[in-house]
């Protein structure tokens, strides 16, 4: 475990208990796309089908029960609670899933570090999760709004991208067996489809300054 | 680091 890896893990798991507090708390939804909720959920229940299998450490565990749990809990708030989905922009949320998922599982079918259905499976995760912000960065687009919720939310995905790829270049140079391409370039393009959200965000965040200034 | 270091990530 270095220094980036753990800042990486920790702003990750920070930009979904955030969101799923701020939810809880206000419960509302707006400008959450329940689509990459719901992407993000399928992404950690393909990749950790070795939670009960394969024993790394208890944080290993113990990191993978919170992010299944409180992916699934956004989910579940998005589409049962009463309150929170009143808030849900259902009609400006339509990307559908089928066009990421059929993709990702085929690339993962023929790209993948052995045919089993584990590796299937987890090949097929760190596609899924380099996509997953598409529908996000859809809504954005379209309600051209970024409240603080997106926003926080937004920024430390980000954040949790920028420290992985520090992490892979450290462990890259100290770690001899350590080459993953699957990992690596899955992980560079969702870490460019962040960039192009930042560039969204602050564009976004901008104008609304603008906006606000007194004539 | 072993060749199964790799899948200790989240």
């Amino acid at each position: 475990m270095n220094i980036f890896r753990l800042a990486g893990d920790m702003t990750h798991l920070m930009s979904v208990l955030v969101l799923l507090l701020k939810i809880h708390t206000i419960k509302s939804c707006a400008g959450i796309s329940l689509k990459t909720q719901e992407l993000y959920a399928l992404v950690f229940a393909t990749r950790y089908l070795d939670i009960f299998t394969d024993f790394i450490s208890v944080y290993n565990t113990i990191m993978k029960l919170i992010f299944l749990g409180s992916s699934f809990s956004i989910v579940w708030y998005m589409r049962r609670h009463k309150l929170v989905r009143r808030s849900y922009d259902k009609e400006q949320d339509t990307f559908r899933h089928f066009f990421l998922v059929l993709p990702c599982l085929l690339l993962a079918l023929v790209m993948n570090e052995k045919f089993t259905f584990k590796e299937v499976m987890w090949a097929f995760s760190l596609y899924l999760e380099a996509v997953a912000i598409l529908p996000q960065l859809v809504l954005l687009q379209r309600t051209k709004n970024i409240d603080n919720l997106t926003g926080q939310y937004v920024f430390l995905l980000g954040a949790y991208r920028a420290f992985y790829i520090f992490n892979w270049i450290y462990r890259y140079f100290t770690e001899p067996h350590y080459v993953h391409w699957i990992t690596w370039i899955s992980g560079l393009v969702q870490t460019l489809l962040y960039a192009d959200f930042f560039y969204y965000y602050f564009n976004s965040w901008k104008n609304n300054v603008k906006l606000h200034l007194p004539a | 680091g072993s060749p199964d270091s790799v899948k200790d990530e989240l």
